[in-house]
């Protein structure tokens, strides 16, 4: 799996990764 | 708490002590969200639950390219109603003192 990074001009760091298919809802 | 369409959780187990914890957010139902929303996955951040207010953060989403500007609200509850459960949590637990 992929994870990312965005880190915000104020610092803050954010982890960006794919969800699980089974934390998904079911539509 | 309300349904929001997205869904805030802890990403690491609360020790009841610690201020600044680890949660993930990601989108349960886009169709709940007004703007054009790209769908990027699950997003880890640590938040303060002394200092820090859940509706800068949900800006700081917007800026970073996550959300639309229409969502910063929605993004904003879904992180305060999640703050507000964890600390609720907290205040149930504290050891009794003499």
């Amino acid at each position: 799996s992929s994870t990312t990074q965005v880190v915000h001009s104020a610092g803050r760091r954010f982890i960006v990764s794919p969800v699980p298919e089974s934390r998904l809802r079911e539509q | 708490a309300e349904d929001t369409g997205v869904r805030v959780e802890l990403a690491e187990d609360d020790d009841g002590k610690k201020s600044s914890i680890a949660l993930k957010l990601w989108v349960e139902d886009p169709k709940k969200l007004k703007g054009k929303y790209k769908d990027s996955g699950a997003i880890e951040f640590t938040f303060d639950l002394e200092k820090e207010v859940p509706e800068v953060v949900a800006q700081e989403m917007v800026e970073s390219g996550f959300f639309h500007e229409s969502d910063v609200k929605i993004v904003g509850k879904s992180i305060r109603d999640r703050v507000s459960l964890i600390k609720w949590k907290r205040e149930r637990t504290v050891p009794a003192r003499d």
